[in-house]
């Protein structure tokens, strides 16, 4: 029958530390440690197993269960329909308009026609940016003078790809925070105007519990499909992933993983559980 | 190890049986809690709860004040001190570097800090050290303009070295140069000693970190990682504008021994005020 599996404080203790200090988030490392422990209620050590080994594979399950969700497969939906129009919205300086250059590069390796909106009409060298990844990239870039109305260079670069098959359109707005009422109208108007298919929160792999505070009130302004999180490859743990998928239940689609094009990786949750366990 | 400190001082305090030692129980959890959700370093804040519960012990609650109030300001004091005394950036004459990770607010704050200095009448110049990122040069060049500081940048220039020293010898008599960096992660040798190349040639007298408020765990290594390129002067901790607490930096200044000199409010130029701790605490800790 094995023995009992004993008292798993200290485990579930020294797991909640190093589940915080890769950034998970306080009530996600609290619900991990429960869930943990629910699995293993009642668990018993077979004969020649080794507790530390059932401990940790216990973990990645209840990770694996916490992870689960389904991942919408972005190259395949914009095949469904054209112009297929994303919409990329998120903090500061959380990766929009790289992320945009790498999804730019992905749709047109896959034969798509690809039109950019530089919707950040605001911030300084914001349209210049995003115009000279369009030229490397060989890639339209639909623009308007610095300070006009992001909405209308949305909707300029949704009729101009009306026009062309298998087109794919990327709008990248400009950082915003969460508690700019104005700048969360702002948003609001691109997203109604521009009537995206997908909407696209970028995230820094590197914020702590905030990640999840964006995440919400982005979803609740303008409601978001999926997540990506950037700067995967700063050394972080990327805890902010399992905290972003289990509590808001929004899948994350890429972890961008660099500052090439070729840097945004399909999210893949073994790749990521080896990551945060190990 | 760490968890089996945390586990012993907090059963240490459910042990014992009195009502106020079950109250400072409860505000220890509390104090814990509100520390990491602000984003403060893991093993700092079990550092700071296990001297809080021993002042606790070893301090009486004072006459007009009850145990809450007591721990609380205990807790407050410790991260007074981590804090160290503020510094009275005087606004004078020097050469800044900027340096940081991906997208905290470095080229924005280079804006401000001129606009800052330019306020103050000294004639300001943003050297344009970002050889990486696209569009760079356009932005900080742009803000330039803005706020009315010379600019210098050499278009299409890979080695900022080259760029750092032109600067120096064109505008060696102005009175204020600060220098603007690329991201980048300080625990890359490679992208570390090029601050390491830029430090060399430029001397600064002031090397700030720039560090977004809603950094969460690897502030303290990426603080740690820079000050080994170059002696980290000050911390400008950028977009307190938002919800984030700015945890992080806490541990920035306890690596780098740098006290914070500002906060960035805001994307505007004008958004920049000095580092107050009292109110930065007493919104960290909520
Ligand atoms: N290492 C790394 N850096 C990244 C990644 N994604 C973006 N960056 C860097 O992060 C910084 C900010 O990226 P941007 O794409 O300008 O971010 P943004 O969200 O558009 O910024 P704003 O428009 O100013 O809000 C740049 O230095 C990028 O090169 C990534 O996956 N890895
Ligand atoms: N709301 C707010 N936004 C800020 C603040 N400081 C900077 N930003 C914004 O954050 C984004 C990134 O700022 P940058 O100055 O480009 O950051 P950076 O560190 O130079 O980025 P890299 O050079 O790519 O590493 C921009 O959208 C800025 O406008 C602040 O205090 N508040
Ligand atoms: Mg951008
Ligand atoms: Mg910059």
């Amino acid at each position: 029958l094995g023995k009992p599996i004993g008292d798993l404080d200290e485990f579930t203790d020294d797991l909640k530390i190093s589940l915080l200090e890769a950034d998970v988030s306080l009530a996600t490392a609290e619900k991990l440690s429960d869930n943990l422990k629910g699995k293993l209620k009642g668990k018993r050590i077979k004969f020649g197993e080794d507790r530390d080994k059932v401990l940790k594979e216990a973990v990645k399950s209840t990770i694996t269960d916490m992870l689960k969700i389904k991942i919408p497969n972005l190259y395949s939906m914009a095949s469904s329909k054209s112009p297929f129009i994303i919409l990329l919205v998120g903090m500061n300086g959380t990766g929009k308009t790289t992320t945009a250059a790498k999804l730019a590069y992905e749709f047109k390796k896959r034969d798509h026609y690809v039109v950019i909106a530089a919707a950040d009409t605001f911030r300084a060298g914001a349209i210049d940016q995003i115009f000279i990844h369009g030229e490397k990239l060989g890639v339209k870039v639909v623009k308007h003078q610095a300070g006009s109305d992001p909405a209308s260079v949305a909707f300029d670069a949704v009729s101009h790809a009306s026009k062309y098959p298998r087109s794919v359109v990327i709008i990248d707005t400009a950082g915003r925070m969460q508690t700019n009422k104005n700048l969360l109208e702002e948003m609001k108007k691109i997203k109604r105007v521009s009537k995206p298919d997908f909407t696209i929160l970028t995230v820094d792999a590197l914020s702590g519990n905030d990640a999840l505070n964006q995440a919400k009130m982005f979803d609740e302004a303008v409601g978001i499909d999926a997540i990506v999180v950037t700067k995967i490859d700063a050394d972080t743990k990327g805890g902010s992933i399992l905290s972003l998928i289990y509590e808001l239940k929004k899948p994350v689609i890429f972890v961008g993983n660099g500052q090439t094009y070729e840097d945004l990786m399909e999210f893949d949750p073994n790749w990521y559980i080896k990551n945060i366990i190990d | 190890s760490l968890s089996k400190s945390l586990r012993e001082t907090l059963r240490k305090i459910s042990r014992s049986t009195s009502i106020d030692d079950n109250l400072i129980n409860e505000v220890v959890r509390e104090i814990q809690r509100a520390l990491i959700l602000a984003d403060v370093d893991i093993n700092l804040t079990i550092e700071l709860t296990r001297k809080v519960e021993q002042r606790a012990k070893n301090e009486p609650v004072p006459k007009n004040s009850n145990p809450r109030n007591h721990l609380i300001l205990i807790v407050y004091e410790e991260l007074l001190n981590i804090l160290g005394k503020p510094r009275e950036f005087k606004a004078k004459p020097a050469t800044i570097m900027l340096v940081g990770l991906y997208g905290q607010g470095k080229t924005t704050s280079a804006g401000k800090l001129a606009r800052f200095y330019i306020k103050h009448g000294f004639k300001v110049v943003l050297i344009a050290a970002d050889t990486q990122r696209v569009g760079a040069y356009e932005q900080l060049e742009q803000i330039s303009k803005q706020v009315g500081a010379d600019f210098f940048g050499i278009y299409g220039e890979k080695d900022s070295r080259k760029i750092v020293s032109g600067a120096l010898s064109k505008y060696s008599n102005w009175d204020v140069k600060i220098i603007d960096t690329s991201g980048r992660n300080a625990l890359n040798e490679d992208l570390l000693e090029e601050i390491r190349g830029i430090a060399e040639i430029a001397k600064p007298d002031e090397v700030m970190l720039i560090l977004d408020a809603s950094i969460g765990q690897q502030a303290g290594k990426q603080a740690e990682a820079f000050n080994k390129a170059a002696k980290i002067t000050g911390v400008i901790i950028t977009k307190l504008d938002g919800t984030a607490k700015g945890g992080g930096a806490i541990s920035a200044v306890a690596k780098t021994g740098a006290p914070i000199l500002f906060i960035g409010t805001g994307e505007h130029l004008d958004d920049l005020e000095y580092f107050n701790p009292a109110r930065f605490l007493s919104r960290l800790l909520g």
